[in-house]
């Protein structure tokens, strides 16, 4: 099955 | 100060529902260029990104950068004292702890007021890249919501193919499978219910229903949603707001099969 990913990492932290 | 006018509380009250399932508390950052919210989920899976341009409302006056911190079940709670039709106002002083709300029946014999705690909410802000996406397909908010509640019978996942052809939604669980494939439409005789495909490269995705649920909720404010895509990044679900801005939800897609 697949697992979720996350958003961490796709957008950067100002 | 701010001072924010909508001719219609029923706007505010579409917004809300469009977050409140994602997002339990956040800043509404207002400035003088409108009103902007971004607040990831709890799980780290979906953000919603708004904006209320200053433009949309009349008048719109903000002054300085006011992080309004903003618990939603509470807003929630005092907008439901506001009727469709009245004419809202938001009002918040720089240094106050409270957002005075405004309900104004359209001939102005009732007026009701009401403040909202704010809270003081940090929060990181993110930088969302201006990507180009290989797959953007335009099509009927209210198509895509029933296609996401019927699939939600089969499975709780939906797997998105993109091709030249059209886009096809499908699902696949323990009663079965199903699927909705929509073909790209030139010459339909009504615009809102066209399906337009942008492709550069064909994509094939699977990703939570539950969250797409999530964002349906901000079927009413739109009869269009933009669904951008890649292999293996994030989806963008967009809904245009006439005239005011937008609401973009992004979610990481499930990854192995």
């Amino acid at each position: 099955t697949a697992t979720q990913g996350r958003l961490d990492g796709f957008f950067t932290v100002l | 100060m701010l001072e924010a006018r909508l001719p219609q509380a029923k706007l505010l009250k579409s917004l809300l529902e469009a977050i409140k399932e994602l997002v339990v508390e956040c800043n509404f950052d207002c400035n003088d260029s409108g009103i902007a919210v971004q607040a990831m989920d709890s799980s780290h899976v979906a953000l919603v990104a708004l904006l209320l341009r200053a433009d949309g409302f009349d008048p719109y006056r903000c002054d300085r950068n006011l992080p309004l911190g903003i618990n939603l079940t509470s807003l929630n709670k005092i907008l439901k004292c506001a009727g469709n039709e009245d004419i809202l106002t938001i009002k918040a002083s720089d240094d106050g702890d409270v957002l005075n709300l405004v309900f104004e029946s359209k001939d102005s014999d009732r007026i009701s007021e009401y403040e909202l705690k704010l809270m003081d909410i940090d929060s990181e802000h993110l930088g969302i890249p201006d990507t180009q996406y290989d797959a953007v397909v335009s099509m009927s908010s209210g198509e895509f919501q029933r296609i996401c509640r019927d699939l939600s019978q089969i499975s709780d996942s939906i797997v998105i193919d993109v091709t030249k052809e059209g886009i096809k939604f499908s699902a696949s669980g323990e009663v079965g499978n199903g699927s909705v494939t929509l073909k790209q439409s030139g010459s339909v005789d009504r615009e809102d219910e066209a399906t337009t495909i942008e492709l550069q490269q064909a994509v094939s995705l699977t990703f939570s229903l539950k969250y797409f649920q999530y964002f349906t909720k901000a079927t009413p404010l739109s009869s269009r949603v933009v669904l951008s895509m890649s292999n293996d990044v994030p989806i963008l679900v967009e809904y245009k707001l006439d005239n005011l801005g937008y609401v973009r939800y992004y979610l990481a897609p499930k990854i192995g099969d």
